[in-house]
């Protein structure tokens, strides 16, 4: 109906805007309705990192678009939270910094919520309560193992 | 909602049955490029009712199936279960007392399948239908595969006003 | 043919006139997320002819103009040059006595265009003829953008086709 | 013409079946025509990793995918050389044993022809003959800085 979409898409956007400054440390972004009729409109994505000026989202560095993809979906997830997140590698494309602002979140955000994280990265490992270790020893065939990070 | 364990067996490269406890906070699964980590992933996804193959990396539903490697033969099973715990007392209705629930997919080479809710058989729908109103139903969001982080950002507006929807 | 060194002034983030010089073997560019590494690649491929808005990440080919940031003003013109030499004494015919090529392109926000060789001006159809036959040419496989590495493996064999034409 | 595809097509295939197994350490791979009439033919790729059996390249994991298409991109270039090689953060799917295959095996194309890599991982930069920082030190505005490796 067309109030309920309203009113989710300004909660969801509430929290979006909330969620993107702290997670980026500064700018801002927002979703807008690209037409007036609610039941017809498509969502546009607007963002603007830390001191650049606001433009096309596909201009935005890889780094940047993860950033501010992980920044949405757990505005999605505030509002209508899963049982479990679950991202794989979506901290490839982040740089140190980032990614230590995104394990920093993801740790806040795991007192309420269960998170599946699989990375390459030592410093997203370091914010596990509990560690897979998967491999294959014998090839083609898939080993779970106890993992020690030193 | 809490999800308690996962079993995996036969399913792609899980030949041997392997199980996942999940605890509290972060479960951080790490291990060298193609050893079966995204396997994982594509396991949770057919338990809670995928029927696409190629969101499974797939040309056909068989492609599941472990089919063999230098040392072992192919097999004819794969078989996925999930446990989730009644954490928040925020079941869904029909389970409300219960304090578990396991949801079971089995799939055979012959292109059979089978599914089992607490281990008492039921269809598929079933399974989707015990989802629908939780974060991991039909579009969900909660689950970002390998590569696909970019796309809520890079997808077209009528597209994300999908994933508002499901919210709705 | 070698490449020799790259000069960048008003395009995208590269407001200040920056200058790259490639030596012999392996140069690796660094840096925080957005910071115009990738925007080093666009400017490649603009300088080489890239008619593509979208293969640039824009919506339009005004998109490459520095649009400003909170202390600068946006630029009106936006140049890029590329200068090769002659290493193996491989250079296309027409220039087989010079030791180096100097390729430049320019855009202005008014929309016009301007390209020059050795200073010279000349048509853009000039630029991308004096790369066709170099690897380097229309359906350039030397350069791979990111996120586009799997784009190989994932692609439909007609367009695996089209590679192997290129290089034939 | 359709005798000079057929050669390419052969030349590419001969040095693609070399490389693969030089850069996965085993395994094999190579190009397949999926039609008889080799002007309307498209090119098919199968990918072996060492021990694993024969199978969708779809199937394989992300790692595995991009080392495979460094491995045909590499045959394409031993085929027709450009001036140089430019990749932008192709290792981010790589894990610790990859990359060292992965610059190892760039170090010794080096010699004959100039690559350019972005990356955001240390092992990458190990093999650089030269490293161009970039950096903003004002938001939005790119500078070129010099780079020291510890
Ligand atoms: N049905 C199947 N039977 C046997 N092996 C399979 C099957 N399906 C996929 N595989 C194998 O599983 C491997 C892929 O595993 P997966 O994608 O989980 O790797 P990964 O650990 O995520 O690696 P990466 O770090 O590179 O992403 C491939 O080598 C593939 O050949
Ligand atoms: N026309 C323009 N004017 C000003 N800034 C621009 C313009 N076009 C792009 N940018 C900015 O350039 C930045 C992107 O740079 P780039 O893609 O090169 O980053 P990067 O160094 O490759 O980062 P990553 O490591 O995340 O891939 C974005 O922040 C974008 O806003
Ligand atoms: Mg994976
Ligand atoms: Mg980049």
């Amino acid at each position: 109906s067309r109030e309920r979409f309203r009113e989710t898409f300004e909660l969801v956007n509430e929290k979006f805007k909330a969620i993107f400054p702290k997670l980026f440390e500064g700018g801002r972004a927002e979703l807008l309705l690209n037409e007036d009729d609610v039941l017809e409109a498509g969502v546009d994505l607007v963002v603007q990192p830390p001191g650049k000026k606001l433009q096309n989202v596909s201009l935005l560095s890889g780094g940047e678009k993860a950033m501010g993809a992980i920044a949405l979906i757990f505005a999605l997830l505030s509002i209508k939270p899963a049982p479990f997140c679950l991202l794989d590698e979506a901290d490839a494309p982040l740089d140190d910094f980032n990614i230590n602002r995104f394990s920093r979140f993801i740790k806040e955000l795991s007192q309420d919520s269960q998170f599946i994280l699989i990375t390459h990265n030592k410093r997203t490992m370091e914010i596990a309560d509990s560690l897979c270790g998967v491999t294959m020893e014998e090839a083609g065939v898939t080993k779970l193992v106890s993992v020690k990070l030193n | 909602m809490k999800i308690k364990n996962l079993e995996i067996l036969g399913f792609k490269s899980f030949v041997d049955r392997s199980v996942f406890n999940f605890r509290e906070g972060v479960t951080v699964i790490v291990g060298p490029n193609g050893c079966g980590k995204s396997n994982v992933v594509d396991a949770i996804r057919w338990c809670l009712g995928e029927q696409s193959a190629r969101r499974l990396r797939g040309d056909g539903m068989e492609d599941v199936l472990f089919n063999g490697s230098d040392g072992r033969k192919p097999l004819g099973m794969a078989e996925v279960s999930l446990v989730f715990s009644n954490g928040d007392g925020d079941f869904p209705t029909a389970y409300s007392d219960c304090s578990e629930i396991m949801v079971t997919r089995r799939a055979f080479r012959s292109g059979e399948s089978e599914f089992f809710i607490n281990k008492t058989p039921c269809r598929l729908k079933d399974i989707t239908d015990l989802f629908l109103d939780t974060g991991i139903g039909k579009r969900v969001y909660s689950i970002v595969e390998q590569g696909r982080i970019e796309e809520i950002v890079n997808c077209k507006p009528e597209d994300r006003r999908v994933l508002i929807e499901e919210v709705a």
